[in-house]
């Protein structure tokens, strides 16, 4: 695989900064 | 002379100007006032104080405040630019300003080393790169090998530590994402760009129209 760790660590969820924008009722 | 204060707005502690904000960042002025409205919901989700705390940002990424998880971790440390352990208005117009579509590349390849430079030294050593890696799979519940997981790092270092120090640094780091830019991907959220307009609850009626600036 090409893949490199900092590609594997991007992943994370905790990158996923679209949660801020959902509604959390 | 003397500060002006409105009788119908009460703004919460560490609150910027639009006008101060939109100059500095991506974001035009009533982008700003759209994520000024998200921000006051956010930053009331558990503490009614008007600032983010880590336990109510972990609440809007995982709808979980319990939540823990290294990179959210390091995302609320660079959002809390004064190290004080909440995210004021400010900090956070600013902070999401380097995610937005328009930002710049330096800026985005900036941020990434210092989300990855775990223990602020300057440099992202070895073992955080493994740290990391460990992380990521305990969070994905995937299992690997010790010496899967050493093979990955191994040869990511070799790629990016050119130098053969032992440690990448940012001129290295720059090099490595130049030649390999999906390593910035998550540094740019689509939504930020016409915020107004994905979001439009978000929205409140402008008392600067952008047009005027």
């Amino acid at each position: 695989t090409n893949l490199n760790a900092f590609d594997i660590i991007s992943l994370s969820s905790g990158f996923d900064l679209s949660g801020l924008f959902v509604e959390n009722d | 002379m003397g500060c002006f204060c409105s009788k119908n707005t009460r703004h919460t502690p560490g609150y910027e100007e639009p006008t101060v904000l939109a100059a500095e960042t991506p974001f035009t002025v009533s982008e700003v006032e759209a994520l000024y409205e998200l921000f006051k919901k956010l930053s009331s989700s558990i503490i009614d104080d008007g600032l983010i705390h880590k336990e109510e940002l972990q609440l809007a990424l995982f709808k979980n405040r319990n939540k823990r998880n290294l990179f959210a971790d390091r995302i609320f440390d660079l959002f809390d630019m004064k190290c004080n352990g909440v995210i004021e208005f400010g900090e956070f117009v600013r902070s999401l300003g380097v995610f937005h579509p328009n930002a710049p590349v330096a800026d985005k390849i900036a941020f990434a080393f210092r989300l990855y430079d775990l223990r602020h030294t300057g440099y992202i050593e070895r073992e955080e790169l493994k740290e990391m890696v460990l992380a990521i799979l305990h969070e994905s519940e995937l299992i690997l090998s010790d010496d899967i997981v050493e093979i990955i790092v191994d040869k990511t270092f070799n790629e990016a530590d050119t130098k053969g120090d032992g440690r990448i640094d940012q001129e290295e780091w720059k090099e490595f994402v130049s030649k390999n830019p999906s390593l910035i991907k998550n540094m740019t959220l689509p939504y930020l760009k016409d915020i107004t307009i994905a979001f439009p609850s978000f929205v409140v009626s402008s008392e600067v129209e952008d047009s005027e600036m």
